[in-house]
């Protein structure tokens, strides 16, 4: 329904004006309706403006950029209306050491509320997570898949 | 509602029967390049209904069965069984009463596929059904796929709005 | 046939003239998200000819000019410089006997164009012919952007003939 | 000229067939022509043996696998018809620290006849480098470019 959509695009908004400024440790963004008019037809657009530059196309961000503003807007959703589970198959490629520190902390937070699955060849992602499972192939095409201790083990599941 | 467990077995690179377990919070998956990670998730949407086979990077959906390698053959049947645990008040009045509840999909090299819902037969619908009841189907946000993750920025205006309507 | 230096003035951002020096075997770009490394390879890409925006992740060609930061205002022109050594046997004749050559491309905000080699205005045209006969415009493979490193995976049969093309 | 496409192919898929397995630690892979009878049309293929697998659909491949035989495709090319220069933007974000070791041996060899430009985030792939440049942004949006000595300051500028 209009009213329905209306009212989740806001909350979404809301979130995600908070949630941007977390991750990128300052700067701002906004969801914007192409259509306000039109509640059932209207496309959503995304302005993000990162600290201390101008906003731009979201074109021109960069690869790392553009991955933390997708996290934010996933994590926005997620706050409104929580879904039991979020998987994520290697968001943190793009992101350098500090931007993987600030969605890992934002990760935990979130993981009070929501399980999640996260593959990642990142130390840092791997240090947040309850519970690791290192997967590998002893025997090449078949998957073994076991329970890791983290800390020591990291490393030699890694280097497999 | 939360996920207990996902069993695979003759999926992909799974010819021996493995077990994940869900655990609260975070769970990592950690490993090697080719060794298994993404097919965990590809079972996970396969066995959530997904019925697109580019989907899960294959070219038909056979692909998703075990076509061996050198030191094993293929393997006939492709299974997966997903369990999910504190179900209570949040599944269709049909379900009764139960605390878990397991959705198993198979799938033959013959072509022919087998659905079960608590080990009672039934259809692809039936299971779709199920996780759009429980929430758990909307995957729009739910499941990042590796490569994916700036899809919603690329994405145009129009397809977005998909976004708000599941959360809505 | 070598890159002797990129020098990079106005172009995205970079509002302080910089300039880049090639070495011999690797030379390698570092730093966090969001500060220029790809920017680098745009100002290179645009220098050689570009003639998209949107390759250049733009709307519009004025999107390469330095639009301003809460330090600084934008600046009314980008302008990148090329040099090459040792293109003495490289190029055709028209360029006589040169030991280096050095290409410009600036582009003002009032959508002015100019293109220079070795400081003598020419077109858009020569430009892209001297790199084609150097055969460093042959970029089909000597760049890879940005989370493009599988396209060549993804495309069809049909696109990955050029690749062979270029190489004959 | 069609002497020249099939004489090029055929050189391109001879080296293909040597530096995929040395990437790979094993394995086989090969170009095809998918008209062998129409050298001016045919489009071209690939199947991909990983070590130990079954050759599969490309598209089956993992994110590793696919950035790594990519890489293999370029090198072949440049071992074929070398360019002046090769421009790499994050080839290695995918791979994993044993594939990454792999990719910069080769890397380091090529680099004796072509000048490579390499962007990246991974601490290994830097070590291979012959000059290192940071890219910071001190004052936001505008980017600082500085020659960076090895070892000891490569933490410090991807922790900026
Ligand atoms: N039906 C199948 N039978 C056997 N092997 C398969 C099948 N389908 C896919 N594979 C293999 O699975 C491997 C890919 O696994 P996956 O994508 O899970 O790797 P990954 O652990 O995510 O690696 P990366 O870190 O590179 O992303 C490929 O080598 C592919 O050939
Ligand atoms: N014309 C312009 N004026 C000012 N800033 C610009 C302009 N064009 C692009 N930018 C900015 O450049 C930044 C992107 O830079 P770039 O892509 O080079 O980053 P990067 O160092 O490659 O980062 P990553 O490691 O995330 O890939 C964006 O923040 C974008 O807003
Ligand atoms: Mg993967
Ligand atoms: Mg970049």
């Amino acid at each position: 329904s209009r009213e329905r959509f209306q009212q989740t695009f806001d909350e979404v908004n809301e979130q995600f004006k908070a949630v941007f400024p977390r991750l990128f440790r300052g700067g701002s963004a906004e969801l914007f309706l192409t259509d306000p008019e039109d509640m059932l037809e209207t496309g959503i657009d995304v302005i993000v403006h990162p600290p201390g530059k101008k906003p731009q196309h979201i074109s021109l961000l960069s690869g790392g950029e553009k991955a933390l503003t997708a996290v934010a807007i996933i994590f926005s959703l997620f706050l409104v209306k929580p879904s039991p589970f979020c998987i994520l198959d290697e968001v943190d490629a793009p992101l350098d050491d500090a931007n993987v520190e600030r969605f890992t902390e934002m990760l935990a937070e979130m993981a009070t509320a929501t399980q999640f699955l996260v593959i990642t060849h990142n130390k840092i992602s791997m240090e947040v997570a309850n519970h690791l499972y290192g997967v590998t192939m002893e025997e090449p095409g078949v998957t073994d898949m076991v329970s890791v201790r983290l800390s020591s083990h990291l490393s030699s599941v890694e280097a497999a | 509602m939360k996920i207990k467990k996902l069993e695979i077995y003759g999926f992909k690179t799974f010819p021996k029967p493995t077990e994940l377990i869900f655990h609260e919070g975070i769970t990592g998956i950690v490993g090697p390049n080719g060794c298994g990670k993404s097919n965990i998730i590809d079972a996970m949407r396969w066995v959530m209904g997904e019925k697109s086979a580019k989907g899960l990077r294959g070219g038909s959906m056979g692909d998703v069965i075990f076509s061996g390698c050198e030191s094993r053959k293929p393997l006939g049947f492709a299974e997966v069984t997903l369990t999910l645990s504190e179900v209570e008040g949040s599944l269709p009045e049909k379900f009764g009463t139960y605390h878990e509840i397991s959705v198993t999909r198979r799938l033959h090299r013959s072509g022919e596929s087998e659905y079960l819902i608590n080990k009672i037969p039934c259809r692809l619908r039936d299971i779709t059904d199920l996780f759009l009841d429980t929430g758990l189907g909307k995957r729009a946000y739910s499941i990042v796929e590796q490569g994916r993750i700036d899809a919603i920025l690329s994405a145009k205006p129009q397809e977005r709005r998909y976004l708000i309507e599941e959360a809505a």
